[in-house]
């Protein structure tokens, strides 16, 4: 694993996370229910809480946009670039932006699985930057996992306990 | 019709918009900056072959071509 090198980590363990809007290839159930999980992967093993809000400014701010998004980050069309997340700071840090031009899926391994792709990202969102590990989440190439089965590999776990310890709860 | 690209035309534009936007390659401003970016590409692919674990060559094999073409997130692989 590795993590961005400065002091990229949440100063805190309660952060609140804010949909800005959705995607039209998933109900808003779908898209709702596929963040919460993928924040709970890392909630999990860390002591970092995660609590929605809806109106006012999040830790992490979550949004679907294409091409030019007004961050200077601009995405690519449909595959490629599927989405991108910045490290923790106060602003834009931890926020993160998923391609609308890609086709996403709640369950099915058609199109780009919103729940791989955004656990992939609040990694991130939390500090750390893409490992080496072909078999980690935070490998920064898509692969299908069987999302029913997941289980953060280890090497993630690694890298994001190295930031905020393990979960006192377990 | 209108004439397709030579395909090494393609495979050069795919490596220098990958490695512009994830490993920090600075865009191309002018022909006479070819030779510079062309060595800095090189330096560029040998880093992304080093972090992918490909044979490190500094050129753009079909192996490196392959993983430029995958899915992948957007933030850069290297510190920038």
């Amino acid at each position: 694993y590795s993590t961005f090198q400065g002091d990229y980590k949440w100063k805190k363990h309660a952060l609140t996370y804010r949909i800005e809007n959705y995607t039209p290839d998933m109900s808003v159930a779908e898209v709702d229910d596929s963040i919460k999980r993928a924040l709970q992967v890392w909630a999990d093993v860390t002591p970092l809480r995660f609590t929605r809000i809806y109106r006012g400014t999040a830790d992490i701010m979550i949004s679907f946009g294409v091409r030019d998004h007004r961050d200077g980050y601009p995405f690519d069309g449909p595959d490629g670039f599927l989405a991108h997340a910045f490290p923790p700071y106060e602003g834009l840090g931890g926020d993160a932006h998923f391609d609308d031009d890609e086709t996403f899926s709640y369950r099915t391994p058609q199109g780009y699985n919103l729940f791989l792709v955004a656990a992939h990202e609040f990694g991130h969102s939390l500090g750390l930057e893409h490992s080496q590990d072909p078999g980690a989440l935070m490998y920064p190439t898509y692969v299908y996992r069987d999302i029913d089965t997941f289980a953060l590999p280890h090497d993630d776990v690694s890298g994001i306990q190295s930031l905020y310890g393990p979960n006192p709860d377990v | 019709s209108p004439i397709a690209p030579p395909a090494g035309e393609d495979r050069e534009s795919i490596a220098e918009n990958y490695l512009t936007q994830l490993y920090g390659l600075p865009k191309q401003a002018s022909f006479d900056a070819e030779k510079r970016v062309m060595s800095g590409m090189s330096l560029r692919l040998k880093e992304m072959q080093q972090f992918f674990r490909l044979k490190i060559t500094g050129k753009l094999d079909e192996e490196t071509l392959d993983v430029m073409k995958k899915p992948r997130c957007g933030v850069p692989d290297v510190a920038a």
